[in-house]
C-alpha cells in the first residue's frame, strides 16, 4: 500500500494538517492543499508566528511572508513584508496564478493584493501592541543591531553607524561653502 | 512559521510557507519564508521540504532546496534533512532551525539542530497510512 498521498508540516499544527488533508482527498489539488493548510494557521495564528498580530517589528506593525510551489511546473508565487493583509498565502497564490513574477515586497504587494480582492485591514491586535510597549519598556532589548550608537544593547534607536556622524558634519560643511545656497 | 509540503497520490508535489516572522524585527526585514528553496521547495522528480527557524541564517543555505537535492540524489528523507543541518552547523552549531523532508514515494524525514533549549522537533503527518494527523517527533543533532 502506497503512503501517499501526504501531508506534512512543521510543528504540531494539528488543524492546518487536517485542513490540507480534507482538500486533497476531496479532489482539490497540492496547491489548494497547501493553500487551505496555511491559510488555517494564518487564522488561527497557530503559536503566534503565523497571521496577524503577531511578531510586532520595531515599528509595532506585524508584516507578513509567505510561499507556494508547484512542483510540477515550478512555478513560485510568494509575498514578503506584506502589509495589512491577512491571507499572506492566498496572495501569494495569486502572485502564482496570475503574474509571471515570482516574488512580490512591501506596500506594492498589499497594492496588488487589493487589486486581486483582498481586504485591507490592520494587522495589529491589543496583544501584538503590548508585545511592542513592553518591549519598548525595556529599552527595546532583544534588538538585531550591532556597530551603532546609540549602544544597541542597552538603548533603543534611531541608530546610526558610528563613521557617519563626523561624515555628515564634513560632507554639510563641503556643501555649504561649494555649492550657495538657495 | 507553517511550513508545509504536500505529495498527491499521483505524485504531484507542492510546498509552501506562512509566517509573521521575528519578534522586533527591523522594519523591512523577511526572512527565509517566501524564499523559494529557502523556506520551502517542491520539485515532481525529487520531492519537497520546508524548513523552520532562524531565517537570516537559514535562508544563506537554501535548505529546502538543498534537501531536495539530496534527495535527488538518492537519500533517504531523514538523512536529506540531517545533512542540511549539518552543513548549517559547521559555520553557525548554536543556530536555530528544522527541516521537514518528503521524497515521491512518500517517505517522509525530519531534522533540527540541537540547542539546550531545543532538543526535539515536532512535526505533523497525515497519510493513507493513518487514520488522522500524526504528531511525530525527532531528536535534534
Amino acid at each position: 500500500t502506497s503512503p501517499l498521498p501526504l501531508v506534512l508540516n512543521t510543528w504540531p499544527f494539528k488543524n492546518a494538517t487536517e485542513a490540507a488533508w480534507r482538500m486533497l482527498t476531496s479532489g482539490g489539488s497540492t496547491l489548494d492543499a497547501v493553500e487551505s493548510g496555511c491559510t488555517v494557521c494564518e487564522k488561527e495564528q497557530c503559536d503566534g508566528t503565523v497571521g496577524f498580530g503577531g511578531s510586532p517589528d520595531e515599528f509595532g506593525e506585524t508584516t507578513l511572508d509567505a510561499m507556494i510551489m508547484d512542483g510540477t511546473t515550478m512555478n513560485v508565487g510568494a509575498v514578503g513584508g506584506l502589509r495589512r493583509i491577512k491571507n499572506a498565502i492566498g496572495v501569494a497564490r495569486k502572485v502564482l496564478e496570475h503574474t509571471t513574477h515570482t516574488l512580490l515586497v512591501g506596500e506594492s504587494a498589499t497594492k496588488f493584493a487589493e487589486s486581486m480582492g483582498f481586504t485591507n485591514e490592520d494587522l495589529t491586535t491589543s496583544s501584538s501592541r503590548a508585545l511592542h510597549s513592553d518591549w519598548l519598556a525595556r529599552s527595546c532589548q532583544p534588538n538585531y543591531w550591532r556597530n551603532v550608537i546609540p549602544d544597541a544593547s542597552k538603548y533603543c534607536g534611531p541608530y546610526k553607524p558610528p563613521s557617519i556622524l563626523i561624515q555628515d558634519d564634513a560632507t554639510y560643511k563641503e556643501t555649504r561653502n561649494n555649492y550657495g545656497h538657495d | 512559521t507553517i511550513g508545509m509540503v504536500v505529495i498527491h497520490k499521483t505524485g504531484r508535489t507542492a510546498a509552501g510557507t506562512s509566517t509573521n516572522g521575528l519578534k522586533y524585527k527591523i522594519h523591512g526585514r523577511v526572512g527565509d519564508s517566501p524564499i523559494p528553496g529557502a523556506g520551502a521547495y517542491a520539485d515532481d522528480s525529487a520531492g519537497a521540504a520546508a524548513a523552520t527557524g532562524d531565517g537570516d541564517i537559514l535562508m544563506r543555505f537554501l535548505p529546502s532546496y538543498q534537501a531536495v537535492e539530496y534527495m535527488r540524489n538518492g537519500e533517504d528523507p531523514n538523512i536529506a534533512c540531517q545533512k542540511v543541518i549539518s552543513r548549517i552547523q559547521k559555520y553557525f552549531p548554536d543556530f536555530f532551525g528544522a527541516v521537514i523532508c518528503a521524497n515521491v514515494t512518500g517517505s517522509y524525514g525530519a531534522s533540527c539542530n540541537k540547542l539546550p533549549t531545543f532538543t526535539q522537533f515536532t512535526f505533523m503527518v497525515y497519510n493513507s497510512l493513518k487514520s488522522q494527523p500524526t504528531e511525530e517527533k525527532v531528536d535534534c543533532i
